[in-house]
């Protein structure tokens, strides 16, 4: 359906902005690496079917390989920033200082109690989808200690919401039409889509009419 | 035979 559509594209579109704004400014200021190694993390646990040759698509199969690509080399991008501009991966170290031992550990146990079956590939699935809902804290918690973010960031950030986002509709649509219901899909997505809403209202207030992305 | 449960989203 459309939402779902739409909300895969906004996915790519986030992708892509933010290989765009690592490769083309050569910085890395204001990204959050924690939040990038958690979706390699999101990625590889939630996408792990992959193994098993019980593929659903080749759309879902080409778009599963480019979300573990991607996710793999943006963090390898981050991490050449060492050498290629030391003084900018200093700078997003200093800030990058949120404790992700407190989403892997919840996310963890979390997956254990709710999860649709008691196996690898399911706990794991269970993990990814939790872990996904809240990966970006340490990203929005970044932005909210420097108090200001490049509009290229802050696009990417709101593409990124925007995806989980744009799931609700698609799954509203999906039970009326074939009856399915994926709670823990849809709590975990209005969880993520709720982390975001604060950000959602200042991109809105700010960025859209064009006057750049400061925190009150 | 033991059911499968299917993800096809993303």
């Amino acid at each position: 359906n459309i939402f779902r559509i739409l909300a895969d594209l906004s996915h790519l579109a986030s992708i892509v902005i933010l290989l765009e704004t690592i490769r083309k400014a050569r910085q890395i200021d204001g990204i959050s690496l924690k939040t990038q190694i958690l979706y390699v993390l999101v990625f590889c646990t939630r996408y792990l079917d992959l193994l098993t040759f019980r593929w659903t698509s080749l759309y879902n199969t080409l778009m599963k390989f480019f979300f573990i690509g991607t996710s793999v080399y943006v963090v390898k991008l981050m991490q050449d920033c060492k050498l290629t501009n030391p003084v900018s991966y200093k700078d997003m170290m200093f800030r990058d200082t949120f404790q992700i031992k407190y989403l892997l550990g919840p996310c963890a146990l979390l997956a254990l109690v709710f999860n649709y079956k008691f196996t690898v590939l399911e706990l794991c699935w269970s993990f990814s989808i939790w872990l996904e809902s809240v990966a970006i804290l340490p990203q929005l918690f970044m932005l909210s200690r420097s108090g200001k973010a490049s509009t290229l960031t802050t696009h990417y950030i709101f593409a990124l919401g925007l995806y989980r986002a744009l799931y609700i509709p698609n799954w509203i649509w999906r039970y009326y039409s074939e009856n399915r219901l994926e709670k823990l899909s849809i709590f975990t997505g209005l969880l993520q889509t709720a982390l975001y809403s604060d950000f959602f209202y200042i991109y809105y207030r700010k960025v859209m009419k064009g006057r750049g992305f400061e925190l009150p | 035979k033991e059911e499968e449960v299917e993800h096809d989203e993303l």
